[in-house]
């Protein structure tokens, strides 16, 4: 799966 | 951020706050399954390793990690140590290792990398999901609660919902395209609490005490 992620959600 | 966003982690608060309030005003964990708290400190702290790395997303962002991590383990004192008689573990049965093995086992196929922040991260993400199930088991062997932690489910339940609208707008407003993991496990996570919210709505709200139908 590709790298989404900035998480930036709690 | 955006409202929705906003509004469900405040509500994600609030429920903390409420849960903090029924612990200490009626000097009980009674009604409150231990294993779903357990299972948030796992959610946090897997989730929120990327504290280690210092990568900063805002001060927000970081106190409210800081707050989950720390209120979630203080309510674990409060239930085994302070408040421990309280709480009766022979109706919070459910077992627990059936949520963390097909977790860890979902977030080893489902990650963003294999990484020692991505594959922790995906696994907090499935848990949090399926984390309340030992609290709803409890009720449904109770078959009743108090109104206040009633309360606190429904908080919970309300901030899940508002990240639902939160993605969407977020997939309008961004280019960021769509993070297909919390998307899907926040909409498992949601319908788990479509049951006792019909109940909170219908009965608590209207004034009556929880309870399910014989």
């Amino acid at each position: 799966v590709q790298a989404f992620a900035a998480h930036d959600e709690l | 951020m955006n409202f929705f966003r906003l509004l469900g982690d405040l509500s994600h608060l609030a429920s903390i706050f409420i849960l903090l309030h029924k612990i200490q005003t009626t000097r009980s964990c009674r009604g409150i399954s231990f294993k779903t708290q357990v299972l948030y400190v796992v959610v946090f702290v897997t989730r929120y390793l990327d504290l280690l790395t210092f990568q900063f997303h805002s001060i927000y962002n970081t106190v409210m990690k800081l707050f989950f991590i720390g209120s979630s383990i203080y309510i674990l004192y409060l239930m085994r140590v302070r408040f421990r008689p309280t709480n009766d573990p022979s109706i919070d049965t459910f077992r627990i290792e059936y949520l963390l093995g097909p977790c860890a086992v979902l977030s080893l196929i489902f990650n963003y990398g294999y990484t020692w922040l991505e594959i922790p991260w995906s696994f907090s993400i499935f848990l949090e999901s399926v984390a309340i199930l030992p609290q709803l088991f409890m009720l449904q062997r109770t078959g009743e609660a108090e109104t206040i932690t009633t309360h606190y489910i429904a908080a919970l339940g309300a901030y899940r919902a508002l990240y639902i609208p939160n993605w969407i707008f977020r997939y309008f407003t961004e280019d960021n395209g769509v993070d297909a993991i919390a998307v899907v496990a926040g909409i498992v996570q949601t319908a788990l609490y479509v049951d006792f919210g019909w109940i909170y709505f219908t009965k608590v709200l209207q004034g009556q005490k929880f309870e399910l139908p014989a």
